[in-house]
């Protein structure tokens, strides 16, 4: 990312949508600008007031070619789709759009939504990133509306002049501390490996853990991907190095920074019967390609290659995992051994031996 | 009739120069000027500012308008410059 300093002063900043397109009703406009702001509010301290007379501090305006005193021109169809002034006075933090491009809600034409969010990245201080998933890459890209087009450079850009949003914890007096991993009662909600880390999640919380080095990182979960819920209930790593986060009868498929299109998903679609609301624990076992999802006292099996429930599940957990009699919150594979977490307990299992090794506390990853 | 044949080629290489010229101008040419938040021209050449744009793009760093390099100035985007801010 790269940014024009200094950012604005402040945090209420004002907008107002000077004229409107023809191309969409003044609903879709005022909604698709509404929306844009959102993306940035979403991820900082700031927060965006409509006004609708008067000088904002992010006038909004449609022109076409030479356009009122802008310094810059507009070049007809396609080519330049909008431009917008780094934060300041007088043209300060205004964002001009190309009229006679095709503005629309959706995927023809431009989105008015995704370009104006770029553009108020550039209003709020942002310049151009090179980085190709980012929103701040200057060609025009269509992203469905509905994933979130933040990506997490222009997360760390924002945030590298504003700072994270009020509910991050530790940064206002008052707020929610987060809960504290060294606690005795520490447990967890799910916990995912991925490639060489392990992810434990609690809350909107997630810790890095890196048990080779005992290195232990703490984030938001909004931080990597905003699009999730707080309080996932289970996750697991399958064997094409994704991740699947489910929360009640949803499941989110991410890859990399990205959640990937089509989802949240129906937990039914990877066939579990309708009776099933959600889902406890679940891990993929990287030697058999065979995932087990957690419910109550039962298990089911899913094949991931064939992408099927196998036949013959539900079965009685403790018969299969004999002393694995409690719920299980969450249970993640490390070198071969699983690790199953109740409350703030959790038993090492090995699956070759067919029994309990240890029984240790759930936090002792995180070198108390 | 006397027209003159039209060569599509030359007018295609004529184009693509003031494509180029343009783009360069517009996004890899531009000093900030404080003043008055418009955007001021610099003194490189094209082909250096050729090779600062392949080079923010991730495309081969040639200096030269190649094909990859002409298809992406013709993508849609945003007229904030580049470089400069």
């Amino acid at each position: 990312y790269g940014v024009t300093l200094p950012g604005w002063k402040k945090t209420n900043l004002t907008y107002r949508i000077v004229n409107h397109t023809p191309d969409m009703s003044k609903e879709e406009v005022d909604k698709a600008i509404q929306k844009a702001f959102k993306v940035w509010s979403t991820v900082t301290p700031l927060i965006f007031t409509h006004i609708h007379e008067g000088i904002a501090d992010i006038m909004i305006a449609f022109g076409t070619k030479a356009h009122g005193h802008c310094p810059r021109y507009f070049d007809g169809p396609l080519g330049v789709l909008a431009h917008a002034f780094p934060p300041g006075n007088g043209f300060g933090g205004d964002v001009h759009f190309d009229e006679d491009e095709d503005w629309t809600t959706g995927s023809a034409g431009f989105n008015l939504f995704l370009v104006a969010a770029h553009e108020f990245g550039h209003a709020l201080g942002l310049s151009h990133s090179n980085d190709r998933r980012a929103l701040m890459f200057p060609n025009y890209a269509y992203v469905s509306p509905s994933e979130f087009p933040l990506s997490p450079d222009d997360i760390s850009g924002i945030q590298s002049i504003y700072g994270s949003p009020p509910n991050a914890p530790d940064k206002r007096p008052g707020t929610p501390t987060s809960p504290k991993t060294c606690g005795s009662q520490m447990s967890f909600d799910a916990i995912t490996t991925l490639r060489r880390e392990v992810i434990f999640l609690k809350g909107r919380h997630l810790w890095r853990v890196y048990p080779d080095n005992s290195e232990v990182e703490r984030e938001l979960v909004s931080a990597f991907w905003p699009t999730l819920p707080p309080g996932i209930e289970a996750a697991y790593e399958n064997t094409k190095d994704q991740i699947l986060f489910f929360k009640g009868n949803k499941f989110w498929l991410i890859s990399g920074y990205h959640v990937l299109l089509g989802y949240p998903k129906n937990i039914n679609t990877l066939g579990f019967p309708k009776g099933v609301k959600k889902i406890d624990a679940a891990v993929c076992n990287k030697n058999t390609g065979k995932t087990d999802f957690f419910i109550g006292d039962k298990y089911w099996r899913f094949d991931e290659s064939s992408q099927s429930m196998e036949k013959g599940y539900p079965r009685q957990t403790v018969v299969d995992f004999p002393g694995i009699s409690q719920k299980v919150d969450a249970v993640f594979q490390q070198k071969g051994l699983f690790y199953f977490f109740h409350g703030s307990k959790q038993w090492e299992f090995d699956p070759a031996a067919k029994k309990v090794t240890r029984e240790i506390k759930s936090n002792s990853w995180f070198n108390c | 009739s006397n027209t003159l044949p039209v060569h599509p080629e030359k007018d295609n290489k004529e184009e693509d120069a003031k494509l180029v010229q343009d783009y360069l101008n517009k996004f890899y040419a531009i000093d900030p000027d404080p003043t008055q938040l418009g955007w001021k021209m610099n003194a490189e050449s094209t082909a250096e500012k050729l090779q600062k744009m392949q080079q923010f793009f991730g495309l081969k760093v040639t200096g030269k308008p190649d094909t990859e390099t002409l298809e992406m100035m013709k993508k849609p985007r945003c007229g904030v410059p580049d470089v400069g801010l």
